[in-house]
């Protein structure tokens, strides 16, 4: 079973 | 002001089809090189990046920086009220609270007007374009559409392997597996057939298909898409325009 990560973890804010 | 006429309604009419299942709103930054968009679905999952040069109009103007807030659902009722072969004009004042939409028929002595009531949007922008790529495949994008759709069929998750000389995609789920195998290839006849591979690191990722499912409504846009992957990072996946881009950047899956 895979767990979705979010984009949060990769990207910083700008 | 900003003033941006499209050669064809056909163009931004894909361009919001591709978006709207996505994000329901957002803002579109208009700058005097064009018109930029980023935009995060609200799983936080699938990112959208739009550029639209200057060049991509028949006509253009900004003579100051505007956002225009849009919400994306009333924006594609509104542009399937013109034809797709209709030139296509947005318009608003540096302070607007609407934007006005144009159509001219190509044809008849006709001229349609609409104003979109504009909204207040916050959002966040996120910092995504240092990107690293280990593997970039490019492949007509018809073919990874269905791709996507038949593997959906088995699974909500789709792998992609990707080695020296092939890209595999790849479901498993309770009714059995399935996977697609493409290999490079030169069409010289028919370039937009052609399929290229290259890589640095071999790569092993696995993405959602419901937002696979979502990314492969741009494939109107474009005869190709453009896969880049980089071992557990975000995949990014572009539809070229004229001049710009529609770019979706989608978290991976990890083992738990």
């Amino acid at each position: 079973k895979k767990a979705q990560s979010t984009l949060m973890s990769f990207f910083g804010k700008k | 002001m900003l003033e941006g006429k499209f050669e064809e309604a056909s163009l931004l009419k894909k361009i919001v089809e591709a978006m709207k299942d996505c994000v329901s709103s957002c803002n579109f930054n208009c700058t005097e090189n064009g018109i930029s968009v980023q935009a995060v679905d609200n799983s936080r999952v699938l990112l959208i990046s739009l550029l639209i040069e200057k060049d991509t109009f028949e006509e253009y103007r900004c003579d100051r920086n505007i956002t225009l807030g849009i919400g994306l659902g009333s924006f594609s009722k509104i542009i399937g009220n013109g034809a797709n072969s209709d030139y296509l004009t947005i318009q608003a004042e540096d302070d607007a609270d609407t934007l006005g939409i144009i159509f001219e028929d190509k044809v008849k002595d006709k001229i349609s007007e609409y104003n979109l009531k504009l909204l207040d949007i916050d959002a966040d922008l996120l910092e995504v374009d240092a990107m690293e790529t280990d593997a970039t495949i490019t492949l007509p994008s018809a073919d990874f559409a269905k791709i996507c759709k038949d593997m959906k069929t088995l699974s909500e998750s789709l792998q992609i392997t990707v080695t020296k000389d092939s890209a595999k995609f790849q479901s498993a789920g309770e009714i059995g597996s399935g996977s697609v195998v493409i290999k490079p290839k030169t069409d010289i006849d028919h370039p937009e057939e052609s399929i290229t591979i290259s890589l640095d690191k071999p790569i092993d990722l696995s993405f959602g298909s419901k937002y696979l499912s979502d990314i492969i409504k741009a494939t109107s846009l474009s005869q190709k898409v453009t896969i880049k992957l980089t071992e557990d990072s975000p995949g990014v996946f572009e539809y070229k325009l004229p001049s710009g881009y529609l770019r979706f950047y989608l978290a991976p899956k990890f083992d738990e």
